[in-house]
Formats: structure tokens, sequence, C-alpha cells
């Protein structure tokens, strides 16, 4: 039984080793075609019945939702810059 | 009282947060100062 | 015995680990194939309309939403120096961020509900290395490699 553990744990370091490596592969290259449009917000939140906020905040920006039993709260504090807020325009 | 805190530009793990404060959000049972007029809960956003 | 159980324990723990971190990279994948589909997706737009469309009506990665419904009354604060902002809604929302908006979109072609056609699947394959166009076939066909495969080495 031992042995066969053994085995099995180094079977597994094997495939973690494998996942790690492919999710290095993994990453996003900014890009300055990496960009939705309004146009888009409005084709998945109907604007006649929604309003969308959009906001754009440094990375390590903190976001906090209060318990909405309480209050339906949303706070964001930045520590690396301004942060940008604005409604998506209905047209 | 239970917040929730996310770390804007987290590599993973973000999406989840934001699906559980959602829940917890549209699923409170406090009552919505307009309730009674009419049902103004968001709609989800749609799937194209 | 002893060492039995620590090395069944160390077992399970790896197991689990081995579970997230495919749950990771399948979300990485998502990420990807929807982040270059809207680049290209932007890129053809650009070449059809000679250019960009107006800096104001389009948002750039990364970014949040949050939606509400048109009858909610947001009381908004916000700081001189904009560094922080506080919001109290009088009505329900929802927060969402950049990469869910992509998928609403459909730039993941559907692959999240593992929900995706042959000539989407090509696409979504051309997308990613080629050591992960596997991981994106199983996806295809909803077979949740998350869990797929541990069961063998547990056995």
């Amino acid at each position: 039984k031992h042995q066969v553990l053994e085995k099995e744990i180094h079977d597994l370091q094997a495939a973690e080793q494998q996942l790690d490596d492919l999710i290095q592969m993994c990453s996003l290259t900014g890009c300055t075609s990496a960009y939705v449009t309004c146009q888009d917000l409005r084709s998945i939140a109907d604007p006649s019945e929604q309003m969308v906020i959009v906001i754009k905040a440094p990375p390590e920006t903190q976001l906090q939702v209060s318990d909405p039993a309480e209050t339906f709260q949303v706070s964001l504090k930045s520590a690396q810059g301004p942060i940008d807020v604005f409604l998506c325009p209905e047209d | 009282k239970s917040r929730i805190l996310v770390s804007i530009g987290e590599s993973f793990g973000t999406s989840e947060k934001f699906q559980k404060i959602n829940q917890m959000v549209g699923s409170s049972d406090r009552q919505l100062k307009r309730s009674a007029e009419e049902s103004t809960t968001p709609k989800p956003l749609k799937r194209l | 015995a002893q060492e039995c159980q620590n090395l069944e324990m160390e077992k399970q723990r790896r197991i689990e680990r081995i579970k997230q971190k495919r749950a990771q990279l399948q979300e990485l994948l998502l990420q990807q194939i929807a982040f270059k589909n809207l680049v290209q997706r932007n890129e053809q737009n650009e070449q059809q309309n000679l250019g960009p469309p107006a800096l104001n009506s389009t948002i750039q990665l990364p970014f949040l939403i949050v939606n509400t419904s048109k009858r909610t009354i947001i009381d908004c604060s916000i700081s001189s120096d904009k560094f922080e902002y506080l919001f109290n809604f009088d009505n329900t929302f929802e927060i969402h961020d950049d990469i869910e908006v992509l998928k609403r979109m459909g730039m993941s072609f559907g692959l999240e509900a593992g929900k995706c056609s042959s000539e989407d699947l090509k696409t979504a394959k051309s997308l990613v290395p080629k050591a992960l166009e596997s991981y994106v076939s199983d996806m295809c066909t909803g077979s949740s490699w998350v869990n797929q495969g541990l069961l063998l080495s547990s056995t």
C-alpha cells in the first residue's frame, strides 16, 4: 500500500507541475484594441430598463460591499491613482 | 456585519466574489424603499 | 501504518490543489479566448471603418460595471482626489467584471456553458497556445476536466 501511495503521489506531482506550466502560458498581453463600446454594454443591459455604471480603477483598488440587510452600499478605495466612474449613455 | 471586500485587479477569483455579492444583494430580505410600488430589481444582464 | 496515513493525507491535499488549478486554468482559458476574440473583432471593425471608434464611446479593459434599475436613486460621494467613492443605492444592483461582460457578449463562444459550435470551436482553439487546444475541446464537449482524471489517480 505504501508503494502504491508513493507512486500515486509522484503521478499527482507531475500532473500539478504540468498544470502550473499551462497556467503560465495563459498570460493576457495588453493591447490597444482591447475595449468594448457603449453599444456592446447596451446589447447586454437594456438601456430602457437598466442603468450601467462603468468603473475604471487602478489595480489593488479595494471594493467593499456592505451587508445588504443594512444598506445597499458600495465603497471604492484606491491607493495607486484616481478612479474613473461614468454612466454608460443610453444612446 | 458581513461585508465583502474585493481587491480589483486580482488575477483570479474576482468573478466568483462578484457572483457572491450579486447573490447576497439580490436575495437580501431588506425592504426595498419602493418594493411596494413595482418590482424594480434589476433584470440580470442578457447573454447574447 | 503512520507513514501510509501521512501519504494518504498528502495525496488528498494534492488532489484538492490540482482541482483548484484545473478550475483556474479553465477560467484563464475562457478569459484568453474572450479577450483575443474581442481584440480580433475590434481590429476587423477598425479595418472596415478605417479607424477606431470615437474615444468617448469605448471602454478600455480592465473595468467593472454596476447595473441597476433605471428607477434606482444613487447617492454618490467622491473624494477630491477621486481616490475614494461611496455609492448608496435605494435598490438592488449587480456588479460584474469585464470578463463576465465579454462572456455575456458571446466573446467566449458559450464555452463556459459547455455549448459551442464546431466552427466556433475551431476559432477558439486558434486563439490559445497549441498545448491548450485539447483543454478547449474538452470544455466544448462540456466534459469538465476539472474533476476528470483525478478519479482514476485516486482509485
